[in-house]
């Protein structure tokens, strides 16, 4: 089972629509896929049409019991082989209430191992913050996807999301390998094209060689409760992550 | 002294941008403005060159010492007449620090007081999530500027929004007037039109009667670290941003 978290603390780079977009291509492959939801704000939930306010039990659940992991928690989300295990608005409490507690930044990874022979692909959607949640989700995974908007202020953020992952990756004994993943990008926008000569030349080794564009087909998507993988499959923005997988699949065999 | 809070638990919809457009055309107008970065990610800091990791004292000293705000906190942008509060990456450890402390979320709005004979317009730059930062911004401000991305799954995060401010606002006496801004406006794009025509039909007494548009001029203001409406101030986005100003203006009389 390959668990991937797709994380960023700029808020509205594309994480969501990452998340969404592989999971429903792995699950057109016919992979069992799960999606997690551990953003308190919901966007995964609703956008498989979950209301974040009334969802119970779920991913809160899962952490206030200490990592128990009902059948109940996981949801379908009409697209075929894709699961969703979905956020409640109370997760927003959690780095209050447990985050200093011993342990608390592994109770995800304890739960999803338990899930081992039931999924071949775990996608873990981050909300825009540094908190509990996402350290649980760097903890339970084995590869980290980053998407970054092309814009200049996107990457003095990623120098930032870079150094805490470096702070938290200390704590791991194996590596955990990075994807920085350009999105939004605009050709004819002279910012974009700036800003992706400047991550290229800053970040060589961990950047995906080619790029998300940007593709207003992406709301029509999320208006139908569908990736637009499953909803439109030559749209530019699911050929280009059907070439983003393509690239994962082929460095995750390592591990 | 006016206090506005620009608030979304959604991320990417414009928050930071809008702070940086209506606080660059308040100084331009003369009037003594502060701007107040509450995010950890510290994307309004770093938009005017300061680097969140290093910051201090900063926003989080100023929690840390009960609201006790220096002149050292108070940085100048390269704006005329346009102050900064900034914030540091310490910022995001506050939630579980200081969350369940009595009287947390008071804090900013006791320090903002102090400065009633020194600044004309304050503007808070909220994070993307509901916690300690954004309750006291809430405190602080007698209104609330929620941008909103004309996008489907915006207007179901919106609800959600609303929900908080109610919830929120239940402890407060006086009534905290609402204006949700729609943002990131294509007219070209089928979902841009039709989530408009839905929060106008959702949210007709708090929407504002226009939008910002999409404006690809905004990327390039932000690597030149000059609000757009001081870099150009005939662009769409800055005469867009001055119409806002405008109708806040008018309804802030009141406050
Ligand atoms: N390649 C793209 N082209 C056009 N629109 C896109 C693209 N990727 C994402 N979007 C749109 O941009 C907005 C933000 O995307 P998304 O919600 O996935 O970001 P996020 O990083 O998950 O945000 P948050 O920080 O709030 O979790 C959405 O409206 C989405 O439809
Ligand atoms: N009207 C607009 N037209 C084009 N681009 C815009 C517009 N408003 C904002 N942007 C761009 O969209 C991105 C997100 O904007 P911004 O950072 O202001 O959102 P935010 O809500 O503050 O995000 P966060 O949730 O991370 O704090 C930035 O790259 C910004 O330059
Ligand atoms: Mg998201
Ligand atoms: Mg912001």
């Amino acid at each position: 089972m390959h668990v991937w978290t797709v994380a960023n603390q700029k808020g509205g780079v594309g994480k969501t629509t990452t998340v969404v977009s592989l999971g429903g291509l792995c699950a057109q492959r016919g992979l069992r896929t799960l999606v997690v939801d551990l953003d308190p704000h919901g966007s995964l939930s609703s956008y498989f049409r979950l209301d974040p306010e009334s969802v119970n039990p779920g991913l809160y659940e899962l952490f206030r019991n200490d990592g128990q992991l009902e059948p109940a928690m996981l949801r379908p989300t009409g697209v075929e082989g894709l699961s969703l295990l979905p956020a409640s608005t109370a997760l927003a409490t959690l780095d209050r209430q447990l985050g200093t507690r011993k342990g608390m930044g592994l109770i995800l990874r304890r739960a999803l191992q338990r899930l081992d022979g039931e999924f071949e692909r775990v996608l873990l959607d981050c909300p825009p913050m540094l908190g509990v949640l996402m350290v649980n989700a760097l903890a339970a995974s084995q590869r980290v996807i980053i998407p970054v908007q092309t814009e200049f202020l996107a990457v003095k953020g990623l120098e930032r999301m870079m150094r805490t992952l470096a702070m938290i990756q200390r704590s791991r004994n194996e590596a955990q390998p990075q994807t920085i993943v350009p999105t939004l990008y605009d050709q004819r926008t002279r910012a974009s094209v700036e800003t992706l000569a400047l991550l290229r030349h800053e970040y060589s080794d961990l950047l995906w060689d080619d790029v998300i564009p940007e593709d207003t087909l992406f709301r029509e998507a999320s208006k139908q409760a569908l990736p637009l993988t499953v909803l439109r499959p030559w749209a530019r923005g699911s050929q280009a992550y059907r070439r983003l997988l393509a690239t994962v699949e082929a460095t995750a065999e390592d591990d």
